[in-house]
């Protein structure tokens, strides 16, 4: 199944 | 000393019935050119982003920089208590540890005054890349609710497929398979119905329902919405919030198999 990574692996903190 | 007015205070409401959902407790940012939000859900996989820019209000004053922790529950309940067609002004002292919404009906003949605790929140702050997306879709807000209402029932991802023929959501369970296909109108009598693609290059991308659902809670702040994908990138869910801002749902893609 597919697995759902959080937002901040995409955005860094800023 | 700060203070908003917003004869429209019904878009406060509504603003609220979009994030309340998905947040318990936000910052909002006030600043000189208006105020912002800025929030993650408590599982860290989607951020919400409120903008409302200061000409957007009837009156707005902000003579230093606050950030007002709230409660989200307890301010959605105090904005429940203004009628559709008040006048909504949220003013507070500087360093003040409260922020009071003040409704004035139409007639200023109802004058009714809440006065909120405001909340210390240490809450991360993302910084949102620039990015050129490989994908817009503008299409009617209502319409995007009904896909993401329909397809949940099959099963708990929505997959988006952006390319030139059009977009087409997909979604895929234990009681089968459903498929919704929508192409670029060609012509419409108003510009609210239309559907549009902005396509670079073809995109496609999973997402779960749960969330998108969540995002759609924003569907009366406007009649049309934006999607923009990218390839391995946050989907964007945009609303206007009428003349004054927009709201925007960042959703990280589902990956690998």
């Amino acid at each position: 199944a597919k697995k759902q990574p959080t937002i901040s692996k995409f955005f860094a903190p800023g | 000393m700060f203070e908003a007015r917003l004869v429209h205070g019904n878009l406060l409401k509504k603003v609220l019935d979009a994030i309340k959902d998905l947040l318990t407790e936000a910052s909002w940012d006030c600043a000189d050119s208006g105020i912002q939000l800025q929030a993650m859900d408590n599982s860290h996989v989607s951020l919400v982003s409120v903008n409302l820019r200061a000409e957007g209000f009837d009156k707005y004053r902000c003579d230093r920089n606050l950030i007002m922790g709230m409660d989200l529950t307890s301010m959605s309940k105090i904005l429940k208590c203004s009628a559709s067609d008040d006048i909504i002004t949220m003013k507070a002292q500087d360093n003040a540890d409260t922020v009071s919404f003040i409704f004035e009906s139409p007639s200023q003949e109802k004058v009714s005054d809440y006065q909120m605790k405001l909340m210390n929140l240490d809450q991360d702050h993302l910084g949102i890349p620039e990015t050129e997306y490989a994908c817009v879709i503008k299409m009617p807000s209502g319409e995007f609710a009904r896909i993401c209402r329909d397809l949940s029932n099959f099963g708990e991802n929505i997959v988006i497929a952006c390319s030139k023929e059009g977009v087409k959501f997909s979604a895929a369970g234990d009681i089968g398979t459903a498929n919704v296909k929508l192409a670029q109108t060609s012509s419409v009598d108003k510009e609210e119905d239309a559907v549009v693609i902005d396509m670079q290059e073809p995109v496609t991308l999973t997402f779960a329902c749960r969330y998108l659902n969540m995002f759609t809670k924003a569907t009366p702040l406007s009649p049309q919405v934006s999607l923009s994908m990218h390839p391995d990138v946050p989907l964007v869910v945009e609303y206007a919030i009428g003349e004054i801002g927009q709201i925007q749902y960042f959703l990280a893609p589902k990956i690998g198999d």
